[in-house]
């Protein structure tokens, strides 16, 4: 069966946050408000994506999500 | 290249490693050879020299972990991250720890354990991430041969920052990542692939969706690790749903993404005189083959699977206005596009004669 969009989004939301905190020192969210958190993901996401050369949406696109998907080194792309 | 915030360096250039633990999948003497190697890479354009030790604190301590092993930083399981490194400094500064659930191999399947080890020691001398897609210290994982694999300028530079250059008389140098806007940019080859475009140079190739119009740089050890660098010539047989792809005397034949059984060959199949050393260009059309070599143009009939007679001829005599040599070449409707060097000349079927010629890199979107 498809996977519901909603799970979908789900999915990928949670995929980008964890990407973003490992690597590009997202704060934790616990406690900020949503839209404080959207903005401070979609600054992390631009920073993600001007490092790798991709467009700089801000949105988890699809060369984002794949690029994310990516095996890797888990030291952070930035700061120590 | 980026040096770590704050350049930690290490003060002394006599460093010294310890394995602490191995992988099972791999024999020791295989995992210190790996790693031995993976020093080597770092110590060759740099004054830096690499002593295992067995016994007591090494600078640079390597270890085979799994998930939570007490730095802070977890690793996840079968891909995803691969391993992490410290920067340099006492106690756990300098270490380099692989995730022990991964598959650790010594050649082209996921993952090479010398590739990832070169890296995550550029961590320990005080490199960062590179953007540059080429580098080293990139941090995706991309694969090229070990046995011929050569530092890119990029992490040479940046080691030769923080610890300055060699002590041997003659300065390594390494390859760059070719730059798609660069104004003198030539391409290796180029072919269509199932609509898609492919054109290649080095280790690289950039693929060009028809629609997206989007173009991706790529690493062609990422679709094709049993391939080499280099590449020199390249076409699609839209009949038999073929790419073949040259090198020297050699040629090998896709299907998509996997090699076709019994390849590489020798171009001598196709007719080829022992005096041919290598093929400029290649292209397919209409039942015939057209190969570029130097400033002739040899044809090949699919079917017969025979050179036409009356060729060689002249490229400028088979194709009017096409007076160069070859570079690449692949076809787009009912245009034959000739690369050499940074121009293109559009050579229209149809009037059999030249109707454009333009920059090469127009075709990255530059």
């Amino acid at each position: 069966l498809p996977v519901p969009p909603e799970d979908l989004e789900e999915k990928n939301a949670k995929t980008v946050e964890n990407y973003l905190r490992k690597f590009y020192h997202l704060p934790s969210t616990q406690f900020q408000s949503a839209r404080r958190n959207s903005t401070m993901v979609a600054e992390k996401l631009r920073e993600m994506q001007r490092f790798f050369g991709l467009a700089e949406t801000g949105k988890a696109d699809a060369a984002t999500l794949e690029m994310m998907g990516k095996p890797r080194c888990g030291v952070p792309d930035t700061g120590d | 290249f980026r040096l770590t915030p704050g350049s930690p360096k290490w003060t002394h250039t006599n460093l010294t490693y310890r394995i602490i633990n191995y992988t099972p999948q791999l024999s020791k003497t295989t995992v210190e050879t790996a790693i031995e190697k993976a020093f080597r890479v770092w110590s060759v354009p740099s004054p830096l020299t690499f002593t295992e030790i067995s016994q007591g604190e090494a600078d640079i301590n390597i270890a085979f972990v799994p998930r939570e092993h007490g730095d802070n930083s977890p690793f996840d399981g079968p891909n995803g991250i691969l391993a992490h490194a410290f920067q340099p400094g006492q106690g756990i500064g300098g270490d380099a720890h692989f995730d022990s659930e991964e598959t650790w191999t010594q050649d082209s399947r996921n993952y090479n354990l010398f590739l990832v080890a070169a890296h995550e020691f550029g961590h320990s001398l005080g490199l960062s991430h590179s953007s540059d897609p080429g580098a080293l210290m990139y941090p995706n994982y991309a694969y090229s041969d070990p046995s011929t694999y050569s530092l890119p300028q990029d992490d040479i530079n940046g080691i030769q920052t923080l610890y300055g250059p060699s002590n041997s008389p003659i300065q390594p140098t390494g390859p760059s990542t070719p730059t798609a806007c660069d104004p003198h940019l030539r391409f290796d080859a180029v072919t269509t692939l199932r609509g898609e475009i492919y054109f290649f140079k080095d280790k690289y190739f950039w693929r060009r969706h028809p629609q997206l119009r989007e173009v991706d740089l790529n690493f062609i050890s990422l679709f094709w690790p049993f391939l080499p660098n280099g590449l020199q010539a390249a076409y699609e047989d839209f009949d038999k749903d073929l790419v073949f792809l040259f090198k020297g005397r050699q040629y090998w034949a896709l299907s998509g993404y996997d090699i076709q059984q019994g390849y590489p060959r020798d171009i001598a199949n196709y007719g080829f005189p022992s005096s041919v050393r290598a093929i400029d260009a290649a292209v397919s059309y209409r039942g015939k083959t057209y190969f570029f070599v130097n400033n002739q143009c040899w044809r090949y009939d699919n079917s017969r699977g025979t050179m036409d007679p009356g060729y060689p001829r002249s490229i400028s005599r088979a194709f009017p206005g096409i007076n160069c040599r070859v570079d690449a070449v692949f076809l787009q409707n009912s245009f034959l596009l000739f690369f050499s060097g940074p121009q293109y000349f559009a050579f229209n079927l149809v009037t059999h004669s030249v109707t454009r010629a333009a920059r090469s890199n127009l075709w990255l979107n530059c």
